[in-house]
C-alpha cells in the first residue's frame, strides 16, 4: 500500500545561485 | 582536483515544481517574477539579493558545460561558475535564461531566454558578510 505523498515544495532560495563576492576590505 | 562527471540536475527547475516564497506563498517555478525574489530576500534575515552581471561565457571542461564569469554586487567581485549549458538563471525583468534555452525547454519544459553577456542575474549573498 503506497501512501499518497504530498508534492515536494522547494524553498525559493534553492533556485538562486549563491555567489559570495570576494571581500576586498 | 574536480571531477568532470555529469552533474545531477536539480529537480526544482522542472516546469510545475512548487516553490515556497519567504512569506509562505506557493508558486510554480515558471510563474516566478523578479519581485518574488526581491520580496523574499527582503524578508530573509540571512540572505540578500545581489545583481550578478554576466561578463563572459566560455566553454567548460566537458562539452555540456559552460564557465560563466559574473561581476557580483556593488563591489563588482569577479566570480566564475561552471554549470551545464541548460542550467537556468533568473535575469532581472526577464525571467529564466540559460546558455542553451532549447535544451532547458527540452529537459525541464521550462521556457527560457538565451543568457547573454550583459544580462543581470538574480543571485544571493549572506547579509552577515562584513
Amino acid at each position: 500500500n503506497v501512501e499518497p505523498r504530498s508534492v515536494p515544495v522547494f524553498p525559493w532560495h534553492s533556485l538562486v545561485p549563491f555567489l559570495a563576492p570576494t571581500q576586498s576590505d | 582536483s574536480s571531477s568532470s562527471s555529469p552533474v545531477a540536475l536539480p529537480p526544482f527547475f522542472m516546469r510545475g515544481s512548487i516553490i515556497q516564497l519567504a512569506d509562505g506563498e506557493l508558486k510554480r517555478v515558471e510563474d516566478l517574477k523578479t519581485e518574488d525574489f526581491i520580496q523574499s530576500a527582503e524578508i530573509s534575515s540571512e540572505l540578500k539579493i545581489d545583481s550578478s552581471t554576466v561578463e563572459r561565457i566560455d566553454s567548460g571542461q566537458n562539452p555540456n558545460a559552460v564557465v560563466i564569469q559574473f561581476s557580483v554586487g556593488e563591489l563588482k567581485a569577479q566570480v566564475c561558475v561552471e554549470v551545464l549549458v541548460e542550467y537556468p538563471f533568473f535575469v532581472f525583468g526577464q525571467g529564466w535564461s540559460s546558455c542553451c534555452p532549447d535544451r532547458t525547454t527540452q529537459l525541464f519544459e521550462l521556457s527560457c531566454a538565451k543568457l547573454c553577456v550583459g544580462d543581470v542575474c538574480v543571485s544571493l549573498t549572506l547579509r552577515s558578510l562584513r
